[in-house]
């Protein structure tokens, strides 16, 4: 996966995703392609989360699956979350879970109660980086103003670290795939540097959702395994979805 | 243009929005979710539009796991256990849960499992 959070010359928040999955999970010789991932295509909808008829937050969404990986809440902030591997991973977490142990949450059952409960970025930062979870995680959260986007690097009991958007030292944007921002990438996977180098060269004053999705669009940002696009701008409390491939040569991962 | 070799790092696309060509699969379409209806029945017409879609991805992820043990035990561990998991969820997860297993005919271990695979693929 890979998740944007970009600050325009305005100081409009603008956040994008690309969300990556099916790896190592049966690979289609004859199509070139993730057998998961391509079944997991048709599946992507568009949620608008309604409660006396007026809506609490939309997402992107495999229908069948009632957790949230993207999300908005509009006005207010988005949210996406991207896979971190660990050791200490969530077979621990799930383990603990059966023998009854039970105080940490499921990542995804995490982002959905925040994006129906919370009612400001602050909240929701504080709910993610605090909350112990049965599985480590990357939040990623844009808020409505200015310098509010970060990513939340989570191990399942603590909060590691928070990177945030500061202007004034010229970081203008977050971006995150599956690496501590703080190591190299695997060299085999190293989505990240393409996509800053894109994010670099659109520069800050021409950032637009257009423009996001070109960079989203780019590979290895788009390979194999993204199954759908989403771009979210908090102003306009809006949240679009595309599915994608990846036509050949195309990096599987 | 793309290099033609690993990672296949393409210069900088342009103009690539409105979404068209090649990597264009397709858009998405929009559900509503009435939070005040019960938890059961909140993803009923999600479900019913794309029962065969959910039905045709659990059957990979199953061809998954009998790939890995061809007895078949492994499905079935998740069809008898995970069941149990579903009532130990904080509400109102479990219940939705259920509701898609009823809508769809999917045995509901695995909705469960298709819901909690984040933690279960980190193993």
């Amino acid at each position: 996966c890979t998740s944007v959070v970009a600050e325009d010359k305005n100081g409009n928040l603008i956040h994008g995703r690309n969300l990556d999955f099916g790896l190592f999970m049966g690979w289609d010789m004859k199509n070139k392609s993730w057998i998961i991932s391509e079944k997991l295509k048709p599946l992507v909808v568009n949620l608008d989360f309604k409660r006396n008829n007026q809506t609490v937050f939309k997402s992107t969404n495999f229908a069948g699956y009632v957790g949230m990986l993207t999300g908005i809440k509009p006005h207010l902030f988005t949210l996406t979350m991207n896979e971190r591997f660990s050791l200490d991973g969530g077979y621990i977490g799930i383990l603990e879970w059966i023998l009854g142990k039970r105080d940490g949450m499921w990542m995804s059952f995490l982002t959905r109660s925040v994006l129906e409960k919370a009612n400001s970025y602050e909240e929701a930062k504080t709910l993610l980086a605090q909350t112990k979870l049965l599985a480590p995680a990357y939040f990623i959260l844009g808020g409505n103003q200015t310098g509010q986007g970060c990513i939340i690097t989570r191990s399942r009991l603590l909060s590691i670290d928070i990177l945030e958007i500061d202007v004034k030292l010229g970081r203008w944007y977050v971006l995150e795939t599956n690496y501590d921002h703080w190591k190299e990438p695997l060299f085999l996977d190293d989505r990240r540097t393409p996509a800053m180098k894109c994010m670099n060269q659109t520069t800050q004053t021409n950032i637009t959702l257009k423009t996001m999705y070109d960079v989203l669009s780019t590979k290895p940002v788009l390979n194999k395994l993204t199954t759908y696009t989403t771009l979210m701008q908090v102003s306009e409390g809006s949240l679009e979805s595309y599915i994608r491939n990846c036509p050949n040569p195309c990096m599987p991962w | 243009s793309a290099q033609f070799i690993p990672p296949y790092t393409e210069d900088c696309r342009a103009d690539m929005y409105p979404p068209k060509g090649p990597t264009f699969k397709g858009a998405v379409s929009w559900y509503t979710v009435d939070l005040d209806s019960p938890p059961s029945k909140r993803w009923t017409a999600i479900i019913t539009d794309k029962k065969t879609d959910l039905v045709n991805m659990i059957q990979a992820i199953r061809d998954l796991a009998n790939a890995f043990v061809p007895s078949g035990r492994l499905v079935e561990l998740v069809d008898i256990t995970l069941p149990i998991m579903a009532d130990t969820f904080p509400k109102p997860f479990g219940e939705e849960m259920k509701g898609i297993a009823e809508v769809s005919g999917v045995p509901l271990g695995e909705v469960v499992l298709f819901n909690i695979f984040y933690e279960v693929f980190t193993v």
